[in-house]
């Protein structure tokens, strides 16, 4: 038999240090070379390629989702983008306001980051590159008010879908949660149904804090789905692997770039194809 | 925390007499969990993990009253002994401007650290100058603008289709004239893996006299740290890093990667969002907060 394609102790070595490497985290990383380990056994699997193959397919399947796409109700959805500061979330609205409108649908923005400087100027560029309206207030005007409105907006207009911009905020700081649950809860008042998806926005570059960031911000406001962020980085995003685990929610989109055309509907195998380049 | 964990092995161990260096190993697995968890990068784990199995062993640990505390002593040591050191201060030309150059991946915190930095030095007499050399990403230039205008710190900024070392190398010679003795570009945010945006880094200290420049780095930041500023430290030396976001709960292990794989000193943390928001560097805060 050949050596060379003998499944070794060393072969599940390189497979964690590999695993470790694109921050899928010692746990996880672990779950999944045990059950790589069963399957090979279960399956009498003798060579490495057999072994790959299998593993690859096990890790596309774990993060597979049967719901496709965005959820959206008629005659107004809202669709709330969260994270925390920096990881891309008014960037990725730019992208998806394109990406539904190529879809049929009509958008407009809602410009909730009173906070940060050029915050508003910045989702204002976004949606004249993107071709659609956006709802602003004044810098330090209260977040709820311009989503309230925004969905006022689209309602008169006639526009399908609403995308909410928030400010970026650390899991850590109670005040900005308690911010983000009131925004959620204002919002399902005035729309009901809404938030119909909240959008967690995690960077591939983080490492195991994403996880706590994605616990934190399900505590407060109804978490529907993750969009990972720069992935076009050399980072490949392993810490899905354990949100996915211990909250089992989908990722929906995968950000690959800075431009507005860099946005893709999430695909497991290329995913998974990602953390073995 | 790693006290604990480490309490636990020992406890476990302790019925047995003396520890073999099996047991030491035992006690290491516990150790790289928790670097692990802390994000520090998979092979500067594996170094400190030697290092600290020789002085773990080399300190009779084996024999001691206390074995879980004093190997947390040895690690947490280490950690400061790698983190530590290096010129922590900001260095200042030896004729004005200085020049400090903020470089990073998107979204780590360059333009609000660049801000920070600006107020920081204004209260130890400096006169500095905020540079807008971010032309791509939409409103970099309003958001470093209206930053200064809250500090009344001034910006240098050129209209739409001017380039970066353009920009820079005029941004100097306004500084000079108004008598500004430092000088803080602030660039876009850019992969490594970016050739032309990493040529564009080459080409702005090629036009301007840059004394430190200071990778900007979140605090979250995993696996991919070192790789990330070995190859910026490869294109433009760095000088210094700034972790930014450290008012999380995120355990920094980046900071201790990209240290002990490029040498380059941590200088300052940021701690918040507003402009005063900015530290100097505690090795040993940061040592405790890797070890969680
Ligand atoms: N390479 C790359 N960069 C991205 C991607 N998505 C966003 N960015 C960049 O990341 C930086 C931050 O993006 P923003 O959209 O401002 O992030 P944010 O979450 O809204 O930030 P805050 O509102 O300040 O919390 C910008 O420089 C973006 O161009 C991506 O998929 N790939
Ligand atoms: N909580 C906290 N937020 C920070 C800190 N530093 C920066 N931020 C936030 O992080 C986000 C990104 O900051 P920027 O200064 O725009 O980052 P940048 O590196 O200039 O981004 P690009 O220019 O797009 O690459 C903003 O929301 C900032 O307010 C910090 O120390 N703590
Ligand atoms: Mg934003
Ligand atoms: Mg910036």
């Amino acid at each position: 038999f050949n050596r060379k394609t003998e499944i070794t102790e060393e072969f599940y070595e390189e497979l964690e240090e590999l695993l470790i490497q694109a921050d899928v985290g010692v746990m996880t990383t672990q779950r999944l070379i045990e059950a790589l380990r069963e399957r090979v056994e279960d399956d009498n699997i003798r060579a490495i390629d057999g072994a790959r193959e299998a593993f690859r397919d096990e890790m596309a399947g774990f993060l597979e989702d049967e719901s496709e796409g965005l959820r959206l109700a008629q005659p107004v959805s809202l669709l709330l983008i969260v994270g925390v500061n920096g990881v891309g979330k008014t960037t990725t609205i730019g992208k998806l306001a394109t990406y539904l409108k190529g879809a049929g649908h009509s958008v407009l923005l809602a410009a909730g980051d009173t906070f940060r400087a050029a915050a508003i100027e910045q989702l204002q560029a976004w949606g004249s590159r993107a071709g659609v309206p956006v709802i602003a207030h004044q810098p330090g005007s209260d977040p709820s008010a311009v989503i309230f409105d925004a969905i006022a907006a689209a309602e008169a207009r006639g526009v399908d879908v609403v995308l909410a911009d928030t400010a970026g905020r650390l899991h850590t700081k109670f005040n900005l949660m308690e911010e983000l649950r009131k925004v959620s809860s204002v919002a399902g008042k005035r729309l009901p149904g809404a938030p119909h998806e909240v959008l967690l926005i995690v960077d591939a570059t983080s490492g195991q804090n994403a996880l706590i960031q994605a616990k934190q911000f399900t505590e407060v406001s109804p978490v529907t789905g993750l969009i990972v962020t720069k992935l076009d980085s050399t980072a490949k995003g392993g810490i899905v692997f354990a949100i996915r685990d211990e909250l089992g929610l989908p990722i929906k989109f995968v950000g690959t770039g800075e431009k507005i055309s860099d946005l893709a509907p999430f695909d497991a195998g290329r995913f998974v194809g990602g953390l073995f380049d | 925390a790693l006290s604990d964990r480490l309490e636990g092995v020992f406890s476990k161990l302790r019925g047995k007499g003396k520890l073999s260096e099996a047991d030491v190993d035992i006690a290491l697995r516990e150790v790289r969990l928790a670097l692990l968890e802390a994000d520090v990068n998979f092979k500067v784990v594996k170094d400190v993990q030697n290092r600290i199995r020789e002085k773990t062993i080399g300190e009779h640990v084996m024999e001691s009253l206390t074995p879980a505390q004093h190997v947390v002593k040895i690690v947490h040591d280490e950690l400061v002994e790698l983190l530590g050191g290096g010129q922590r201060r900001l260095e200042m030309a030896g004729s004005p401007p200085t020049v400090v150059m903020l470089v990073g991946l998107q979204g780590s915190g360059k333009t609000t650290s660049a801000a920070k930095l600006a107020l920081h030095m204004r209260k130890q007499g400096r006169r500095p100058l905020l540079v807008a050399a971010d032309v791509y990403r939409p409103a970099a230039i309003d958001q470093l603008t209206q930053l200064g205008k809250q500090l009344s710190v001034p910006v240098y900024s050129e209209p739409a289709g001017a380039k970066p070392p353009d920009i820079c190398a005029n941004a100097v010679k306004k500084a000079r004239e108004d008598a500004d003795d430092l000088v803080i570009l602030d660039t876009a945010g850019r992969l490594q893996i970016n050739h032309e945006l990493m040529a564009e880094l080459e080409q702005i200290k090629a036009r301007v006299p840059v004394t430190e420049t200071l990778f900007v780095a979140d605090a979250m930041t995993g696996q991919e740290a070192v790789n990330v500023a070995q190859e910026f430290h490869s294109h433009v030396p760095l000088t210094g890093l700034i972790l930014t976001k450290m008012d999380g709960d995120a355990r920094g292990g980046a900071a201790l990667s990209i240290r002990a794989v490029t040498g380059v000193p941590v200088k300052f943390v940021g701690i918040g969002e507003k402009a005063d928001a900015l530290e100097p560097f505690y090795p040993d805060r940061v040592a405790s907060r890797i070890l969680g």
